[in-house]
């Protein structure tokens, strides 16, 4: 792990009392594998160590007086800026608070609105939930929701065909002589490079004004987790990211990824498959196991 | 475009930053460019026509088809939604296209609507769906459905499994529960089990197939989402030091979009 690599190329560093640029190098490629390791995007490893290595070659590491611990610090400080700010949750203090979510096929949509739901009925004391089935493609999508909306006491809305535009319209008019804390747009699963399925959450997200646009991502995913991630943040400007599966052993590299890519924070992790299992995104645990 | 005195350098990581973006595992890469140095590659090209070869070797699988007689079970298992229920539609036309006669079971008691959806996929296919009692024991519906399978004169019975992270244990003794039953019911050579593995899944993908294949004897690997920009490199991987095949692949949520594993094709999509 990157921890015991580092360790030990911090304590030969502390063994010699001087630091080299030879040392470093070897830390930095210590970096570098754990990163790859953990699904970090490579051009963001890149850049990762770079910064870091900059940093570690300034007066700070190589004239320090333990120069191994000012090395550590430098890679958790830019570990820490590169995963973002503290997590501020979702802003409920509207009428209505809309939140759309986007995102693969099978990353976890469905049962994130349900989890959603009950996690702002719980937390933030938010009874009237409305969650809204516009995949309008998968086999018993509808179903799914609806009896997850049943299992977490909100209520559901859809309709028998396949407009999805038409059916998030439909549910947007209801506000007007039925009030809700809060609505969840469940949406289909949709590849990024699907031209015609990434138009219809564009067209979704022009005609609804969203307060909310959550890219639901799996914690798993691979190198293309950046391609993913900007073109849901170009095509409907994503507020938030929420990382399932967390349960599972993926290093989550992609987290990581995304983030500083885009920019957009996570909010949001699922660990479960159950309804509660969800709760507010921790960077500190994310920071750890990319680093091994 | 030719790998001349210093831009070796700069070409040789082109072509490691093009492996790892990949999802290829990075000792791979390593041995990889290795031996493209060794061979003393001289242009992209040429680089290309040798990973396109070096990958395909890794890929093909030798092992000959075994001719099966009377039923043929397939298990399908994996992670939460890799793709299982939909694969299983997918074989089932596939069957279908070869005059089998074709079942499915409904072994996902678990999860909202996963009876509806492979429901739904075998009233358009025409297949019959075996299913039981939400939250009831997925095993009793596999028996059930290898009873009525043999029954029925069945020459294909497909069991979706519920999703499943290998993190959990008492899910994964759940699934070697579902092949003990089926190994009372026919023979060994008579079973494959395949694990779906979505291809835009990282280094976790090769941890999935270990784990699950250490549970329960995996055949093959059936890789999903290859539409998607990503390149399933853990496939290679998983090849290489689990000695799974990769049986099918699927790209599109159509029930065409699939096929019967080619080394050379894939390699083709991943290095063009
Ligand atoms: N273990 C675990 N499973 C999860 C988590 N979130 C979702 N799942 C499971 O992942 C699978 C896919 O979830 P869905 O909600 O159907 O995914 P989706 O994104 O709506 O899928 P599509 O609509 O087909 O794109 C289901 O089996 C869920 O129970 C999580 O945090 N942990
Ligand atoms: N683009 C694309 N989507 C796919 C492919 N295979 C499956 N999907 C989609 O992935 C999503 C999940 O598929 P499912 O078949 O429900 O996955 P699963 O493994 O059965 O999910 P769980 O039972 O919840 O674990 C659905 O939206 C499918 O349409 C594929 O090859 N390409
Ligand atoms: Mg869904
Ligand atoms: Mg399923």
């Amino acid at each position: 792990t990157i921890s015991k690599k580092l360790d030990s190329v911090i304590r030969k560093i502390r063994g010699t009392g001087i630091i080299s640029e030879a040392n470093i190098e070897e830390a930095l490629k210590a970096i570098r594998m754990s990163m790859l390791e953990a699904d970090v995007n490579y051009k963001v490893v890149k850049d990762f160590v770079a910064a870091v290595k900059e940093k570690a070659l300034g007066e700070s590491v190589l004239n320090a007086v333990s120069p191994g611990q000012q090395f550590t610090k430098i890679v958790h400080d830019e570990l820490a800026s590169f995963l973002g700010e503290k997590n501020t949750g979702i802003d409920t203090s509207r009428t209505t608070t809309l939140i759309m979510l986007v995102g693969l096929q099978g990353s976890g949509k469905t049962t994130t609105a349900a989890k959603l739901g009950l996690y702002l009925k719980n937390e933030k004391k938010l009874p009237r939930i409305l969650l809204v089935g516009a995949d309008t493609y998968r086999p018993a999508a509808k179903e799914q929701l609806k009896k997850l909306a049943g299992m977490i006491g909100a209520d559901f809305y859809t309709e028998e065909h396949n407009d999805a535009v038409k059916i998030c319209k439909n549910a947007y008019s209801l506000l007007e002589t039925k009030l809700y804390d809060i609505v969840v747009f469940d949406t289909a699963g949709r590849l990024h490079i699907d031209e015609e399925m990434i138009k219809e959450i564009e067209v979704i997200k022009k005609a609804i004004p969203m307060n909310e646009v959550f890219l639901v991502a799996d914690s798993m995913l691979g190198q293309e987790s950046v391609n993913v991630a900007k073109t849901f943040n170009e095509a409907v400007g994503l507020t938030g990211i929420v990382l399932t599966k967390i349960d599972g052993d993926a290093r989550g590299g992609a987290a990581l990824s995304m983030k500083y890519v885009t920019g957009v924070p996570i909010k949001f992790m699922g660990t479960g498959e159950k309804a509660d299992r969800f709760e507010l995104f921790h960077p500190d645990r994310l920071a750890s196991s990319i680093l091994g | 475009d030719l790998f001349t005195g210093k831009d070796a350098a700069a070409c040789i990581e082109d072509i490691e930053q093009s492996l790892i973006e990949a999802d290829i595992d990075l000792a791979i890469v390593d041995e990889t460019v290795e031996l493209i140095k060794k061979n003393r590659i001289k242009s992209y090209e040429e680089a290309r026509v040798f990973l396109k070869k070096v990958f395909a070797e890794k890929l093909s699988d030798s092992s000959v088809k075994r001719e099966i007689k009377g039923l043929y079970i397939i298990v399908l298992v994996g992670i939460n939604g890799a793709g299982k229920t939909t694969a299983a539609s997918k074989l089932a036309s596939y069957y279908l296209g070869r005059n089998k006669k074709v079942m499915m079971a409904a072994a996902d008691t678990f999860r909202a609507a996963a009876t509806e959806q492979l429901e739904t996929w075998g009233n358009r296919l025409g297949v019959a769906v075996i299913k039981g009692q939400e939250n009831g024991d997925p095993a009793a519906v596999v028996y059930d459905a290898v009873a009525q399978a043999k029954k029925s004169q069945t020459d294909v019975l497909i069991v979706d499994t519920a999703g499943r992270l290998h993190t959990k244990s008492n899910l994964m003794q759940e699934i070697v529960k579902i092949k003990k039953v089926i190994l009372k019911e026919v023979e060994e050579e008579s079973v494959d089990t395949f694990i779906i593995i979505d291809a835009n899944i990282g280094k976790n993908g090769y941890v999935q197939a270990k784990e699950f294949n250490e549970a329960m004897n995996l055949t093959g690997v059936i890789l999903t989402k290859f539409d998607s920009s990503a390149k399933g490199g853990s496939i290679i991987h998983i090849k290489s030091d689990l000695g799974l095949p990769v049986k099918f692949i699927t790209f599109g949520e159509s029930t065409g979009d699939i096929e019967e594993f080619s080394a050379q094709h894939f390699v083709d999509e991943m290095f063009d």
